[in-house]
């Protein structure tokens, strides 16, 4: 099974 | 003092009708060099940012750097007041808590103004790191727009793979598998009908098909797109606005756990 990522799991906030 | 005046103004109204559905509540940074928006879907599962370029604009005036926290529902409301063919312009004070929406007929003969109340809206900045892509590829947005729709009713996800042969995009579900194959071209009569694909390195991910085709909203800005694809990091689908800026949609690929 693939799961979802988060796009907070690539980009950090600033 | 905020004012911007933009001849044609069914830019607005189509930008606002791209990213509506992903972002309902979002801030709008404005500064002497334009308008930048950066959003989260609800889910965080995908990120939206809009650029305006201030020279984009018939007229553009920004004393000092505003923030302007819109609900995108009620402005796509208000923009249906906008005729297709209106001149838009948008008006906010410094300490101010609308924003003001003027809409002239091109004749100038009739002329609806709106005030749109604004919201205080928390929000973070994520910083997009520069990627060195793994592939690139230029394409019609129309062909875009055909492909993720007709993988959508094969099933909810999307693997898309770039190799020499090209880029493939493949869906299986419950009916079956389908995969779409394009190939660079070269042949189109015009330069924007060709397909082009810069290639890197091989690269395979897999992403909701729900989202892709909700980039796919943007079609009417642009006559291309542009999607990036970085090993495991997410696709960038690129919609560049002409002469005004640009719409860009990241989303986060499926991994296998």
């Amino acid at each position: 099974m693939s799961a979802q990522k988060k796009i907070s799991t690539f980009f950090s906030p600033k | 003092m905020f004012e911007a005046r933009l001849i044609q103004g069914s830019l607005l109204k189509k930008l606002v009708d791209a990213i509506k559905e992903l972002c309902t509540e979002v801030n709008w940074d404005i500064s002497n060099s334009g308008i930048n928006m950066q959003s989260m879907d609800g889910s965080h599962v995908c990120l939206v940012a809009f650029n305006l370029r201030a020279d984009g604009f018939d007229h553009f005036r920004c004393d000092r750097p505003l923030t302007l926290g819109i609900n995108l529902g009620n402005l796509a409301k208000i923009l249906k007041c906008s005729g297709s063919n209106d001149i838009i312009t948008m008006k906010a004070d410094d300490n101010g808590d609308t924003l003001t929406l003027m809409f002239e007929s091109e004749k100038q003969d009739r002329i609806t103004d709106v005030d749109l109340k604004l919201m205080s809206i928390e929000s973070e900045h994520l910083g997009i790191p520069d990627q060195d892509y793994s592939a690139e590829t230029s394409m019609p947005s129309s062909e875009y727009q055909r492909i993720v729709r007709d993988l959508s009713s094969i099933g909810d996800t999307v693997n898309i793979s770039a190799t020499k042969e090209g880029i493939k995009f493949s869906a299986m579900g419950d009916i079956g598998t389908a995969n779409i194959t394009l190939r660079q071209t070269s042949s189109a009569d015009k330069e924007e009908e060709n397909v082009k694909i810069e290639m890197k390195e091989p690269v395979l991910l897999t992403f909701a098909l729900r989202y892709l085709n909700n980039f796919a909203k943007a079609t009417p800005l642009s006559s291309t797109v542009q999607v990036f694809l970085t090993k495991d990091l997410p696709v960038q689908v690129n919609y560049n606005i002409q002469d005004l800026g640009y719409v860009k949609y990241y989303l986060a690929p499926k991994i296998e756990e």
